[in-house]
C-alpha cells in the first residue's frame, strides 16, 4: 500500500514536471508530500515557477497557468497508467488562444504514445478544430437531446 | 479493450435511444449550454458503476431517468449500454470469451439498477472489478467532470493526494 | 437587522426572478430562505426552470445554466443598490456565443440604467466586440505587466 | 462619486506606476493568461481597504509588493491610488470639499500599510467606511473575483445568503 503510492508519486512527480516545462515553453515545478510522514495520510503540494516568475504555490497563479498546471498534473497521473478512455469537460474554458494551442499539441502526443480514445467536450473554436471529428448536441425539442454529426472543415472555417 | 460505443435510452436529457460513436483518437463535442454534453459523460461513469447520485448532479438514483418536459411524459426507465471491442482477449478472466463486451445498466423506477454483461446478469461490483482491471471505471482520473480542475485547485492538500490513489 | 434583511430579499427576488426570464427568454426562478425561521441564520436556496425543462435546484442545471442563474442573482442584488463601480473577472467563461451576446445585452441595459462604470475582463471575443474601448495587459518584459490601449475596431474585426 | 483612475506602483507585477482611466460605460480588459487582469481588479480592493491576505491570494498582507524577477530585483513597497471626481459633493462628511479625492494606500516591508486621502493620514477604518456608504467597497458584490460564481453556485445556501447582506 505504502510503497506502492510512493513508486506512483515519484512517477507522476517525473511525469508533471517535464509536462509542466513542456507546456508552459518553459520554467519548473514539482510535487511535495507534505502535512503527514505517512504517505498514506499526507497532503499533495504543488509548487511551479512559470517562465521568468518566482516559485510559488498553485494558489498564487493566474487562473489560467492554474489550469495548465492542473492538466500537467491530471496527465502526469494518465500517463503513469493510461486509461483506454479520457474525456474532458470543458477544461480548456479559463486559457487563452496561445494555451488552447499547447492543450491540444498535448492531446496530439498523448494519442500519438497510447492507444487512449478521447472525448474533448469545448466551447473553444480552436479545440473544435485540432479535432478528427466533431459531433454537436442539440436541444431541437426543448428538454430533449439528440446527437449529430458536425462537418469538421466548417469548424475549421470558423478558426481562420 | 477498446471503447467503441456508447448507447443511452431514457437518460437524461436522451429520451430517445442515441448512439455516440467512439472511434480511434480526438473526438469532439460541441453544442449551446443546457444541451446535453456533460450529460454523455455521466452516462459513461453510470454505466460503468458510479453509485453515488450527487456524483450525478442528482439527489437519489431515480435521477437520472427521463423527467419528462412541456411536451413530453416522463419515463419509467433509463439505460446506458456500453460497446467494447475485446479482439484482443484483454478483458478480465469470466469475460473473456468473446469479440465484443456489451455493458448494459438499467434502473427502473421504484426497482433499482440491474447489470447485464453480454446479456448474462451480474452484479454492480462485477461491472465495477471489470473496468477496475483495465485502468479505467467512474472514478477514474482520466474522466474530467465540468469544474472538477476548479475543485482540484481550491482542494486541501490532504483531498489532493487523492488523485495519487488512483494511479497507484 | 432583520427587516433590512427581508427587504432586501424581497427586492433581491424580484430582481432576480425578472432578470432570470430575460436571459433564458423565457422560463421562471424564484429565491427561497430555507433552514431556519429566522432569516438571519437562514440558507438562501436557488430554484430555476429554464424555457421548456422541469422546476429544480441550481445544482441540476448545466454548467452555462448555472452561470447565466447566478449572473441574474447578482445583478438582481446590484440592481438593488448600485455600486459606482462594478468589475466582473472572467465571468463569461463557461458561456456560449448565444449566452454571451445576451450577457452582453444585459450589461447595456445596465449602464442605460445606471452611473456604474463597468470593468470586464475577457478571453471572449465576443464581449470584446461589445465594449466601449479596451485595455490591453501585456507582459513584454517577463513578470511585469504593462497596459495599453487596443483598437476596438481591429477586435470587432475578428469577430465578424 | 465617479471613480475615474486607479494607479499601480509595485503593485504585485505592476512594478512601473501604471495608470488605468477608468471611464463611463463598458471597458475590457483583456490579455493573455498570467499578464495581470486579475491583479487590477486585488489593486481595486486592496487600495478600497481589503484586509485579508487570502482575499489576494497570498499569504501574508506584503505578498502584493513586487517581488522581482530574473531580471529585477524586488521592490521595497507597494502602492496604490485611486482618483475618484466628487464634482456633485455626494462624499461622505469630512471628505466633501474638494473636487477630487485621490485615496493612497502604501504598504512598506517590515511596516504595513498607510492610507491618506487628499494627502491626509487616516485609518483604513475611515476609507472602508468611505466606500461602504458609497454603496461599494471591497466585499462589494459588484466586485466579482475569478471563481468567484464557481463558489457562489456551489455554496451551501447559509453561505449563498452572505449575498444579501451586502444588498441590505
Ligand atoms: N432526469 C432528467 N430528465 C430530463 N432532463 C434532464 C434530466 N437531468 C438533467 N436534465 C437536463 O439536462 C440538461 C443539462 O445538460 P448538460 O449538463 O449535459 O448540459 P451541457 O451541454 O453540458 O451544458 P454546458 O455547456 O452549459 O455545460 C439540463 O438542462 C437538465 O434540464
Ligand atoms: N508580488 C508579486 N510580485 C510579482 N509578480 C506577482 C506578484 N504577485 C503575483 N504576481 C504575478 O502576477 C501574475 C498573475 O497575474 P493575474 O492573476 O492578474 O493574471 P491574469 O491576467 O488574470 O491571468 P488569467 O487570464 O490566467 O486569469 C502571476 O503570474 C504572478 O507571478
Ligand atoms: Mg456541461
Ligand atoms: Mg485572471
Amino acid at each position: 500500500g505504502r510503497e506502492r503510492l510512493l513508486a506512483a508519486f515519484e512517477q507522476v512527480n517525473e511525469n508533471f514536471a517535464q509536462l509542466f516545462t513542456h507546456l508552459f515553453g518553459g520554467g519548473h515545478a514539482r510535487l511535495e508530500l507534505v502535512e503527514s510522514d505517512d504517505p498514506l495520510d499526507a497532503g499533495l503540494e504543488i509548487l511551479c515557477s512559470p517562465p521568468g516568475k518566482k516559485l510559488s504555490t498553485l494558489s498564487l497563479l493566474s487562473g489560467g497557468e492554474q489550469t495548465l498546471t492542473a492538466l500537467a498534473l491530471i496527465f502526469g497521473v494518465f500517463m503513469a497508467n493510461p486509461a483506454p478512455i479520457c474525456v474532458l469537460d470543458e477544461v480548456d474554458a479559463p486559457l487563452d488562444d496561445a494555451n488552447v494551442t499547447r492543450f491540444c499539441d498535448l492531446l496530439d502526443e498523448m494519442t500519438r504514445r497510447t492507444d487512449t480514445r478521447f472525448l474533448i467536450i469545448t466551447h473553444h473554436a480552436v479545440t473544435m478544430a485540432r479535432m478528427d471529428r466533431l459531433f454537436g448536441v442539440t436541444m431541437g425539442e426543448r428538454g430533449v437531446s439528440q446527437l449529430v454529426s458536425v462537418d469538421l472543415r466548417r469548424a475549421e472555417a470558423m478558426v481562420a | 479493450m477498446r471503447f467503441t460505443r456508447l448507447r443511452l435510452t431514457g437518460f437524461k436529457s436522451f429520451v430517445d435511444p442515441t448512439d455516440l460513436v467512439i472511434a480511434d483518437g480526438l473526438t469532439g463535442v460541441v453544442g449551446p449550454n443546457g444541451c446535453g454534453k456533460s450529460n454523455l459523460l455521466e452516462a459513461l461513469r453510470w454505466v460503468m458503476g458510479e453509485n453515488r447520485p450527487t456524483a450525478m448532479r442528482g439527489g437519489g438514483m431515480e435521477d437520472v431517468i427521463f423527467a419528462g418536459t412541456a411536451t413530453r411524459g416522463a419515463k419509467n426507465f433509463a439505460e446506458v449500454s456500453l460497446a467494447i471491442d475485446n479482439g484482443q482477449r484483454l478483458a478480465p478472466a469470466g469475460f473473456n470469451d468473446s469479440d465484443t463486451l456489451d455493458i448494459v445498466r438499467r434502473i427502473t423506477r421504484d426497482a433499482g439498477s440491474a447489470f447485464k454483461v453480454n446479456a448474462k446478469d451480474v452484479r454492480a461490483r462485477d461491472v465495477q472489478m471489470l473496468f477496475a482491471d483495465a485502468s479505467t471505471g467512474a472514478q477514474s482520473p482520466a474522466l474530467v467532470r465540468q469544474g472538477q480542475i476548479s475543485e482540484l485547485i481550491n482542494a486541501k492538500p490532504k483531498a489532493r493526494r487523492r488523485i495519487l490513489e488512483d494511479a497507484a
